[in-house]
Formats: structure tokens, C-alpha cells, sequence
């Protein structure tokens, strides 16, 4: 996965990702494609979810998923999720689970209760970064206001860190794959260089809906997992999203 | 570059969504919170039943590839329906709806809704 949270020069804020999965789950020889990924795409959906005939929160999905990955609440905050490795994982959490202790949180079950309860940047950000989980994660959270869009961290008991935008130091944009930002990719998959490169040379002047999808276009920032990518933009209140593919050549992940 | 990671020029102009690397737009559907749990995602897995069950068969397959005796689909079957009951309101729920609208057994859906923490395994 790549997600990124990116402030224009006017202070609007952006929200862009690829939504990678199904690493090592079966190879298709004849179509050089990932089995599950290829079954995932016509999975995948765009929801409002209204209450009072109002919209609540809007998420792009896979059908049949009820937690969150992607996800806006118009006006008010945008959240996507990328999967965080660590030995303390979420198998430990299910075996804690399973032994009855039960105070942890599944992580796309916390997404969408911040996307349907949270009322604010800041009220979401404590709760993705406070509440205990079952697997560790990384937060990807973009605000309403000037500089609110950050990284939280997340093992699976704390917060380890949160990076946040800051114009002044020049980080007008943060940036996550699948690794803790301040520590190098595995050198086998470096999105991380490519993705930032592209942003850097779009330039906070240019940034926009149509250049963010560019840089989400990139190779290897697009492979052959990425499913889909969405774009959202707060203010707007928009949330779309568009079914990918990778022709090869193109990195397997 | 031609060998991995295939780096390459960022891209431009790739926006509206066109050529090669884009598949299709996304489909809009409503889930009505005002509904109970249960019923909430009828209209999406009513629409989208066929390429559920293809999802869940390919996961069948990668799953008798690493335990072709069968071994581990039946514990998914016999024991995750147990765990539905203990996951919080409203997902438990709604993961029974989506089971009873789709078809899938309830265990399979268990399973996809919580493949996030069992893909660490």
C-alpha cells in the first residue's frame, strides 16, 4: 500500500492511496498477475453510508468487508490504513482473543467506528492512536485545517510515533508504505524513494486531485497488487476511486 | 528500467483515469445505518454474491494447496462461526448477514472480515 496526505499552497488538503494486497496468495503464470488480487478488483466498491438519510461517512471497500480501509468524513477528516510488519503481530492477538482477553480492538473495526463516531481530526487521532489493537498498523489521517494530516504508528498495545505535516520544516506531505518512516525500506521493496521523488518533483505549487494520481500511477508505486487506488479530497467532501492494473513489465509488489 | 523495480519517469497526464493501468471506475451503492445490523449489506452482496464466491474459492484453493487434506477449511467452517458471537456489535451482525445473503459459510466470512490479523500468521 501507499497512502499520502499532501497540503496545497491554498491549505487544502489531499488524500490519495493504492490499495495493495494479496502478496504470495498463489501466482497466475499464464497472466504474470497475483490470484487474489485479480479476485479482489471486481470486489471492490464505493460506499455511502447515510443515517437520517444523511451521509455519515463514505468508504472505498471490497464487498463483504464491514470493517474500514479507505474513508472520508466530508468536511471533517480522511483515513486510510496500511498494513505495519512486526513478530508481535496480530496472530498473538488472536490467541489472546481466544483466550478470553478481549480489551483490544480488530484494526479495520477501529477504522470504521473513528469513521462513523469520531467527530474531528483531532478526536480521530486520539482514538487510532490510543486505543489498544489485536495487530499493529500504520494510521494514515488527513484533516480540514492547515498542516492536520499525519502517520500514526501503531503496535499493537501503543503509538509509537506520529509524524505530522509541517510546512515550515517544508514537509507539506507525509508519505507511508509499509515501513516505519524513520528507518530505511526493505531494500527488495522501496516504494517509499520512488513515490517521494514524484512528489517532490510535482511540487506543493502543483499538487492536485490529477497529480496525485500520477505519482499513485508510478511504477513500482503501482504493481501488480494494487487493486485500486482512491482519491479524496476533505474539503470537497469527495471521496473516488478507480480499479488498476499493471501490464507488465511491472514489480510484483 | 526494464528489470526490477521497473522504476520508472513519474508519470503525467495519467489523469482522468485512462489507458492501460486503469481497469474501470467503481460502482456507488448506500448502506443504511438506520437499518438493523443484519440487513445493512443485502444490496451490495446481492450485487456483488458471484465474485464473493469466486474470492472465497480462490482462498479455498490456496488453503488445500497448504493443507490438501481439507483439515483447515473444516476448522475455519467448525470454529470461526464460534468467534462470531464474541466480536463486537454491530460487525458480528453484520458478518451474519453478509453470510446468509451470499451463501458463503458464516465461518469463510468470519475469516475474509478478519484477514488482516490472520494474514500475519
Amino acid at each position: 500500500c501507499t497512502s499520502v496526505v499532501a497540503e496545497d499552497e491554498k491549505g487544502n488538503l489531499l488524500h490519495g492511496r493504492n490499495l495493495d494486497f494479496g502478496l504470495f496468495m498463489g501466482w497466475d503464470v499464464k497472466n504474470k498477475s497475483w490470484i487474489i488480487s485479480e479476485k479482489l478488483k471486481p470486489l471492490v466498491v464505493n460506499l455511502d453510508f447515510r443515517k437520517n438519510n444523511q451521509t455519515v461517512f463514505k468508504s472505498t471497500n471490497f464487498a463483504g468487508y464491514v470493517g474500514m480501509l479507505t474513508g472520508i468524513k466530508p468536511h471533517t477528516f480522511t483515513l486510510t490504513m496500511n498494513e505495519r510488519f512486526s513478530l508481535d503481530g496480530g496472530y498473538i492477538g488472536i490467541l489472546e482473543w481466544i483466550m478470553g482477553q478481549r480489551d483490544g480492538m480488530w484494526m479495520s473495526f477501529l477504522t470504521r467506528s473513528v469513521l462513523e463516531n469520531a467527530t474531528s481530526y483531532e478526536g480521530a487521532k486520539r482514538q487510532l492512536a490510543e486505543t489498544k489493537m489485536l495487530a499493529p498498523a500504520y494510521f494514515i489521517l488527513g484533516g480540514n485545517q492547515r498542516g492536520q494530516g499525519c502517520i500514526i504508528t501503531r503496535s499493537r498495545q501503543h503509538s509509537i510515533d506520529v509524524l505530522e505535516i509541517d510546512v515550515k520544516l517544508g514537509r507539506w506531505y507525509v508519505l507511508e508504505t509499509n515501513y516505519d518512516h524513520w528507518k530505511d525500506p526493505f531494500f527488495l521493496d522501496d516504494r517509499r524513494t520512488p513515490a517521494m521523488k514524484c512528489m517532490n518533483q510535482t511540487t506543493q505549487a502543483k499538487i492536485s486531485v490529477s497529480t496525485l494520481y500520477d505519482v499513485l500511477s508510478t511504477k513500482p508505486v503501482l504493481n501488480k497488487l494494487t487493486t485500486y487506488t482512491a482519491l479524496m479530497q476533505v474539503s470537497e467532501g469527495k471521496l473516488e476511486s478507480y480499479i488498476r492494473d499493471c501490464p507488465s513489465p511491472c514489480m510484483p509488489w | 528500467q526494464f528489470i526490477p523495480p521497473y522504476t520508472e519517469d513519474c508519470r503525467t497526464g495519467m489523469y482522468p483515469p485512462n489507458g492501460p493501468t486503469f481497469r474501470g471506475p467503481v460502482s456507488w451503492y448506500t448502506v443504511d445505518l438506520d437499518l438493523p445490523p443484519s440487513e445493512r449489506w443485502t444490496a451490495v452482496i446481492t450485487e456483488k454474491k458471484q465474485d464473493l464466491i469466486s474470492l472465497i474459492q480462490a482462498i479455498r484453493n490456496l488453503a488445500n494447496a497448504f493443507v490438501p487434506s481439507g483439515k483447515l477449511i473444516e476448522l475455519v467452517d467448525i470454529a470461526l462461526p464460534l468467534m462470531v458471537n464474541t466480536l463486537p456489535s454491530p460487525f458480528g451482525e453484520e458478518i451474519k448477514g453478509i453470510a446468509e445473503v451470499s451463501g458463503v459459510p458464516l465461518g469463510e466470512v468470519v475469516l475474509y472480515n478478519i484477514f488482516y490479523e490472520v494474514f500475519t500468521v
